[in-house]
């Protein structure tokens, strides 16, 4: 680092010759009954999977064996001659390639998943592993690679420092075309849409087979980390801009701790918070932390709304939230006394041709509000208070727009 | 040694890979390989380049970060 220099990534010298790499985390840290080893893995691989959406590297976790680059969480001196500190201070160290690629996480930090409190796993993660791929520490202070901690970003996405860092050592990503995208046609050109550090190819086979084979989902929604997930029975997919995130699906009770399973529908309000609907009773969630005193029963706090809907979303033309169930539709206003006005409910057919009995809505990061039900869906024109017209007409079979089938 | 000492500055400087390698121990390095090593460490911490340890530069040396040296010989 040349103090004139413009400031920008710095790498190591060494690389991996091969790009399909393993890692296994050989010994947890000692908070894992607290957060959860499923948690604490599926946080390794959204870390991994950060360099992936930049690349043609691929990351697979091994439980046994040897692999390319193991994880390991140690206190104090544990054997490689760099000690840890204790709590604060030092937070990780990893080795470049030419040296094994291993990473080290002190295990007297407070190590949290997708919360503000504590040291947050993925973000010190993602940087450790950079290290494990060859990179050094980035003068751009904004950037992954920088050796500062900067603490929990639920909407994440790598610095373009770092995807070029990476991408100087291992090429850009040259995975197939993307299936062409869901988004509205040219008329309306998409939104740009956060980088999702995942691999933005269609998933392999077995992600998705599931959803392709059976596309029915119960809910569908995007949290305040910016990210869209599908629900369905036991579990759950987050999906990318053309199909299902690496490593998913995982089970709901491991990523939403207190959920069931079955829910029947989900939004995300503007207070960043995500509600969840089954039977008489509705949760709240702020990112995958459920809130305290919930459930509550939906006539505590959505007085009007019948129980056991079909689904439940926030319309993008109007910003309210409306609960479909069977033929019939209600608004729910909470700026309004009563939050559902006189009239309601009032037939689905008001909304052209939008069918009945819908499985799940969401209005979508590109502003649309899509609908959902079996396998197919249908995007919804907010101006002209009808079905979109596009090439190929709607509905369209989900399972290739949106599950990467 | 808390990094507001000089000598928990240094230790911070010499395991970060701020100061130069050849030296022995912390005790040999003249005062202007010191400053010219906070200067660079300034530099690359996007801090005011003073050569001193001023109060910017001991927060920042107080930061939870990664312990991989910033500067690779």
């Amino acid at each position: 680092h040349d103090a004139r220099r413009r400031k920008r990534y710095a790498l190591q010298g060494s690389r991996w010759k091969v790009k399909n790499l393993t890692y296994r985390i050989a010994k947890y840290p000692r908070l894992v009954e607290v957060l959860g080893r499923d948690r604490v893995d599926a946080e390794i691989d959204e870390a991994f999977a950060v360099w992936q959406g930049a690349t043609d590297l691929t990351f697979t976790r091994k439980s046994t064996g040897k692999v390319h680059i193991e994880i390991r969480f140690e206190n104090r001196e544990h054997g490689d001659g760099d000690p840890f500190d204790g709590e604060g201070g030092t937070l990780a160290h990893a080795y470049f390639p030419v040296y094994g690629g291993d990473a080290h996480f002190d295990d007297d930090e407070k190590w949290t998943i997708k919360t503000y409190r504590g040291t947050n796993l993925f973000q010190v993660a993602a940087h450790e592993f950079g290290h494990s791929l060859g990179l050094s520490h980035s003068d751009v202070r904004d950037s992954l690679m920088a050796p500062f901690y900067r603490g929990y970003n639920p909407k994440f996405k790598l610095h373009s420092d770092d995807v070029i860092a990476i991408q100087s050592l291992y090429g850009k990503k040259t995975t197939p075309p993307p299936p062409p995208p869901r988004t509205p046609s040219p008329a309306r050109p998409p939104n740009k849409f956060p980088i999702t550090p995942a691999a933005t190819s269609p998933s392999s086979g077995k992600e998705n087979s599931k959803l392709c084979n059976d596309p029915k989902i119960d809910a569908i929604t995007t949290m305040s980390d910016g990210n869209t997930y599908a629900f369905k029975g036991s579990e759950v997919y987050r999906l990318t801009d053309n199909g299902i995130f690496f490593g998913y699906p995982k089970k709901i009770f491991i990523l939403f701790p207190g959920l069931p399973n079955d829910i029947d529908g989900a939004f995300t309000w503007s207070n960043d918070k995500t509600y969840f609907f089954k039977g008489s009773h509705y949760w709240r969630y702020t990112n995958m932390t459920m809130d305290a005193s919930y459930p509550k029963s939906i006539s505590d706090g959505f007085s009007g709304i019948p129980t056991n809907i079909d689904t439940a979303f926030v319309w993008g033309g109007n910003g309210k939230i409306y609960f479909f169930k069977g033929d019939q539709y209600w608004r729910f206003d909470p700026a309004r006394t009563p939050p559902v006005s006189f009239g309601y409910p009032k037939p689905i057919s008001n909304w052209n041709d939008i069918p009945n009995n819908l499985d799940a809505a969401l209005k979508y990061s590109n502003g649309y509000t899509y609908f959902f039900k079996g396998n197919k869906y249908w995007r919804f024109n907010d101006r002209s208070f009808s079905i979109d017209t596009a090439d190929p007409p709607f509905p369209r079979a989900v399972g290739s727009w949106w599950y990467g089938c | 040694a808390p990094v507001h000492t000089d000598t928990g500055a240094m230790m911070y400087l010499s395991n970060f890979g701020w100061l130069d390698p050849s030296s022995k121990k912390i005790g040999s390095q003249s005062l202007i390989d010191i400053r010219k090593s906070i200067q660079d460490f300034q530099a690359f911490a996007g801090l005011n380049i003073t050569g001193e340890l001023d109060e910017e530069t001991v927060e920042t040396m107080s930061l939870p970060r990664c312990g991989v040296r910033d500067k690779i010989g």
